[in-house]
């Protein structure tokens, strides 16, 4: 049987499990494509 | 302090890194600096300034606010690491040995968290950083290292690249569950990240398989401890769910991985655990064009990828151990004596707690038991091409005979183990699966079994019946098998004692 | 070892039976889904999935992730048409004005992807502007571009408002043109 300490840590382990944004490339700077620009608040504004 | 200087370091390269690209010449000239100005001069500071750094960017993980930008630090920390892997000169050690300090004071860092009592150890941040190192590797290695101008380098980062991978499944190997179960899901998802498991592979002459072997036994291992009966808890299924769906993942992409090492992935799987086994044993390799199981014209001896032996990557003679000599002779000349030796050495000395379908324990030793009927089916299999197929598909045959012999004078324990593992090799068409199919009919209707017939051919029922009653997928030649024994005007199942016995079987057959 | 032992794997709705094991691993599950959310197969054809696996669970895996690419030399240093200055400068869009004769030069799809890839920049108001000339129109509700099949002739309405016709319009999620009848309000439209 799982001792109690394996236990709480394997849920621990379970509710802070990675996801895949967690597995995606690092972010980085990159030089920006380009300069901000007030544009029309129709346009989405996520990228 | 020394520390402090090194964090003061650090946060100057993660600001830096804020502001230019990576590939940037400033970037250069820090490194540079930070070679010449003595920070990483010894080893012993190096390991300091990377003890200091991830501590830094753990303790940054934990106080950041978490729905903003977490990782910076460690996002940095890893392109660090990184570029002092491709600039530095090594001259003073070598690049596996810089990679196994820096996974060593990982492994330190970690370890002293991990343990740390008060519960704040989050695994994130750790995964982060493997994540992102696999990540950096992946980019450098493309195309094998052509972005590496210099050629000296470049070649010396090619020569390494399957060390990288073999450093980096070893130190995975130290983090496992068992040892770091506040891991175990960062873990799991490591030894399945898109920047690792599809690459380790394809590594070329299989060079990643062994370690990787390793890490997936270590997760069985781990199942097979917490997989008890009546009492699974929540997270132990999670973690079958995932390990089931990995397992899917690389019989599409790299079939013949789990093709040649069904052997040593029988040996540690959970024996309840029928869905996954049938998954690997399913397994068939690409572009190999299947014919239905089922149909009525089907002819096994006549098609022509029965006649292949499929590869093993691990060759099963190697835990045959003691037992190999009489195996080999018995092969040569079958004898009494020669199989009271085999039979004798497959006793176990103590009990195995194994937790199976109707059993708890066992007697006899399952993995010897595996290597000898694998050692055998191979065997047959090359004499079948070396001679013809009548000196193997022959129940006179020493192949044979040993089979039918443990089988014969095995206690019932002996014979269940021989008969699952002989189903085991039950697969896609080739000379394994064929040969077996002809064993099994054979012995299921044989008339030398004196007045153990019955119990032979139940055991040989319950065999099939229970990896076919099982959600799909079904392996080839099991379904094949099953089919003939259906259709056979020589078996009749519904006629069987101990079929009439169990209602719920003979159900089952008279509808099928 | 016999026919016996399986009665409980037979019965998985009994109550006494079923806590000896745990059905989801001996007798599994329909596979289907699981395959599904790995994509085998994905448009009917195998794909390697394993380069691009988000997460061992389903439930983990509601974001894609950058799989390994590499971008050759020579796309990174396409003389006058992407470059500003020198050829060691990443390509830049900073004037409204000086580089809408750069845009002009990119396929719709590009425009597309710039438009919805850069928010709240100077590109996305040259794409804006470059798309309109191509005669594609931006719906202010559905975030998404269209243009009038050249093959129909649109329905006006009667108060002028409106017009129903057929419209190709451009899928940001699926990524591709997509013909549709429409019920088109002009003041939706920029």
């Amino acid at each position: 049987e799982m001792p109690n300490k394996m236990v709480s840590q394997l849920e621990s382990s379970l509710l802070n499990c990675p996801d895949s944004l967690d597995a995606d490339s690092p972010y980085l700077y990159q030089i920006p494509l380009s300069l901000p620009h007030p544009t029309s608040i129709f346009f989405p504004n996520e990228p | 302090t020394k520390t402090e200087k090194y964090h003061l370091v650090f946060t100057e390269w993660v600001k830096l890194l804020q502001r230019v690209d990576s590939d940037d010449k400033i970037i250069f000239v820090f490194i540079r600096q930070l070679i010449e100005k003595g920070v990483l001069a010894q080893s012993d500071s190096f390991v300091e300034f990377i003890k200091a750094s991830l501590e830094l960017s753990v303790l940054t993980f934990k106080e950041s606010d978490p729905t903003g930008e977490v990782f910076t630090a460690i996002d940095a920390l890893g392109k660090l690491l990184m570029k002092l892997f491709v600039y530095q000169d090594f001259n003073k050690y070598s690049r596996s040995e810089y990679m196994n300090i820096i996974f060593s004071v990982f492994l330190l860092v970690f370890a002293k968290d991990h343990e740390n009592g008060e519960g704040s150890f989050n695994e994130r941040p750790y995964f982060k950083l493997l994540s992102n190192i696999l990540y950096e590797w992946s980019i450098l290695r493309n195309h094998n290292f052509i972005k590496v101008s210099d050629s000296q380098t470049r070649k010396e980062l090619a020569n390494y690249d399957v060390d990288f991978y073999n450093t980096f499944a070893s130190y995975l190997h130290s983090l496992q569950p068992f040892a770091f179960p506040g891991f175990s899901f960062a873990w799991i998802s490591l030894i399945s990240h898109r920047m690792f498991l599809p690459i380790v592979l394809r590594l070329p002459q299989h060079g990643g398989w062994e370690k990787l072997m390793l890490l997936i036994i270590d997760l069985f291992k781990f199942l097979d401890q917490y997989t008890i009966k009546g009492n699974i808890s929540d997270a132990i299924s999670v973690v079958y769910k995932g390990t089931i769906r990995i397992i899917l993942g690389i019989s599409n992409d790299v079939p013949d991985f789990l093709i040649e090492n069904h052997y040593e992935l029988m040996n540690n799987l959970p024996a309840t655990y029928i869905q996954l086994k049938n998954v690997i044993l399913s397994a068939i390799p690409l572009k190999m064009l299947v014919p239905s199981p089922y149909g009525v014209e089907l002819d096994v001896d006549a098609l022509e990828s029965c006649e292949e032996p499929p590869m093993v990557f691990y060759d099963p003679v190697a835990d045959i151990a003691s037992l190999k000599k009489p195996v080999d002779n018995y092969l040569r000349i079958p004898s009494n004596s020669l199989l009271k030796t085999i039979m004798n050495g497959l006793l176990r000395e103590d009990y195995e707690l194994k937790s199976g379908i109707g059993y708890d324990t066992l007697t006899v030793n399952s993995k010897l038991v595996r290597a000898i009927v694998l050692h055998v089916v191979i065997e047959a299999g090359l004499e079948n091409g070396r001679t013809s197929s009548n000196a193997v598909f022959n129940t006179k045959s020493s192949y044979y005979q040993l089979l039918f012999d443990l089988v014969h004078e095995g206690s019932i324990e002996l014979k269940f183990q021989v008969i699952q593992v002989m189903i085991e090799q039950l697969r896609y068409p080739n000379i394994h699966t064929r040969w077996m199919i002809f064993v099994l009919k054979n012995m299921f209707t044989s008339e030398g079994w004196s007045d153990e017939k019955s119990t032979v051919q139940e055991i040989i029922l319950r065999s099939i019946i229970e990896r076919i009653l099982v959600n799909k997928p079904h392996p080839w030649g099991l379904s094949v098998i099953f089919t003939q024994l259906l259709r056979s005007d020589k078996v009749k199942l519904l006629e069987l004692d101990f079929i009439k016995r169990v209602p719920e079987i003979e159900n089952i057959i008279k509808q099928l | 070892f016999g026919l016996e032992a399986l009665v409980p794997l037979i019965k998985p709705d009994d109550k006494e039976l079923s806590k000896i094991y745990d059905h989801s691993m001996t007798l599994g599950a329909d596979l289907t889904s699981m395959l599904h959310s790995l994509g085998i197969p994905r448009d009917s054809k195998r794909h390697r999935v394993l380069d691009t696996f988000q997460s061992p669970w389903a439930e983990t895996s509601r974001s894609e992730v950058e799989p390994t690419f590499f971008i050759p030399d020579s796309f990174t240093h396409i003389p006058d048409v992407l470059q500003s200055n020198t050829k060691d400068t990443p390509p830049s869009f900073d004037s409204v004005q000086k580089d809408q004769q750069r845009v002009a030069l990119f396929q719709d799809e590009t425009l597309f992807y710039l438009f919805y890839k850069h928010p709240g920049t100077v590109i996305q108001e040259l794409t804006y502007l470059e798309l309109r000339k191509r005669n594609w129109r931006y719906h202010k509700t559905l975030k998404a571009w269209l243009t009038k099949d050249p093959m129909m002739e649109p329905v006006v309405s009667n108060d002028g408002l409106s017009e129903r016709g057929s419209y190709v319009f451009f899928d940001p999620q699926r990524w591709e043109k997509c013909q549709r009848e429409f019920l088109l309000f002009y003041n939706a439209i920029m």
